[in-house]
């Protein structure tokens, strides 16, 4: 397990820190905010009432040989860039931070932060997709244009095995899982015998205009 | 393609909106923020300016025969619980909004909501158990404690095939892709014969305690 820092404890950040301490790691969490601190110090290793911006407060503390530090602190961009700086020159190896738009996030990369969340964004748009594609029950973007979706069972598979469907060499698609609708039940990697019925839905890997052809069969 | 109306254009909604109206579908996009609306005339349908919380407005806009409106409408609860509540009597069968806590969520639930969004929630989970386990590059929940994650190719597999390695027969792990660290090309989907290398990561579809033990060999 590992040692972390979580600055800022709105939404974001506060369940940021509590998951990170669920896992088993040691957590500092610090805000300005002191109710706010108060409510975490049931979840963290330790929790510390301090403006993050007093670089003299962040040397006391220590942040050196930190895994990451985690930065939420609100609508005030220049308070997330002037932090981001200071954790640089303080020498922790991992910043990651939430940006409000494309362009904080651009300034967040130059004055060093390692990785930059957009937690609006990303959700609005996986949103937007599984909602546009009603079969898409929920997709999960791996690589490039492949995808892990849900599919229904075309007809003429009705009764086929698996393993007699070829759904690999014949549309270029890997079950991962096979869920009846009716039951509600999900066989994960599934067996080659699995004989296919109408109903049931089937999770695959697969390009996009693999999983759309397989859809219009 | 799909009809859509998205009120409140916040972060959240103004992505969905576009991200909607991108995928080919009739968006209709409300808030009642004049400029925030002038922004949006290029990327949506039609772009309205209007207090979604007058009842009357909302029935003359025909949402009818929407396929789901999505209410993101900012910090004060009341607001999304009204408007919730008025596309339900109006009949809107799909009403997705973004809650700000659990018990709003709960409350949206009561009034009609058919889909609560917690973006920051959700991120700052996911954020914390990527970087809670380095070698989790990244890794996607899917059914209960199943997870796609990517793991390096222990000493003893060097050098044997995809085929020899038996990974789903011995531990239990169904390989999705098949990434060069060296390179970053990633091989989606690999052939049985493919010959595993020290260095290679291999996205593995299996329960979280086999891709552990898989990890420790
Ligand atoms: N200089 C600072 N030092 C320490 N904490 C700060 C500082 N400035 C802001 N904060 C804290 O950061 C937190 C920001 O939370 P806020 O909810 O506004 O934003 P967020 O976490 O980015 O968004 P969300 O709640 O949507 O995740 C507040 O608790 C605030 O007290
Ligand atoms: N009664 C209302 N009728 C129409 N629009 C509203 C109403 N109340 C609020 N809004 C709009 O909703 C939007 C809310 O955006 P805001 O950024 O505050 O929240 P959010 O979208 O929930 O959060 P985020 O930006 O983090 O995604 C604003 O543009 C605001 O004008």
């Amino acid at each position: 397990s590992g040692k972390f820092c979580v600055i800022g404890l709105g939404n974001f950040g506060s369940h940021c820190a509590r998951e990170l301490f669920e896992l088993g790691n040691d957590v500092i969490a610090l805000d300005k905010n002191r109710s706010v601190v108060n409510n975490m110090r049931d979840f963290v290793s330790q929790a510390i009432v301090a403006d993050a911006t007093k670089k003299d407060m962040l040397e006391s503390i220590e942040l050196e040989d930190v895994d990451a530090v985690i930065i939420s602190v609100g609508s005030n961009i220049s308070t997330s860039i002037l932090v981001t700086l200071y954790l640089k020159e303080l020498g922790v190896k991992e910043i990651v931070v939430k940006a409000l738009d494309d362009d904080h996030g651009r300034i967040l990369n130059q004055v060093g932060a390692t990785r930059i969340i957009f937690p609006e964004k990303d959700m609005a748009i996986k949103t937007a997709q599984v909602l546009s594609d009603p079969n898409l029950t929920d997709f999960i973007p791996l690589y490039g244009d492949y995808l892990v979706a849900e599919v229904p069972i075309p007809d003429q598979l009705d009764g086929t095995s698996l393993e007699d469907a070829r759904l690999k060499r014949d549309y270029s698609l890997q079950v991962l899982a096979i869920k009846d609708e009716n039951s509600g039940v999900t066989d994960i990697s599934p067996d080659p015998e699995h004989i296919l019925r109408k109903g049931e839905l089937l999770t695959v890997l697969g390009r996009q205009e693999d999983v759309d052809r397989f859809r219009n069969l």
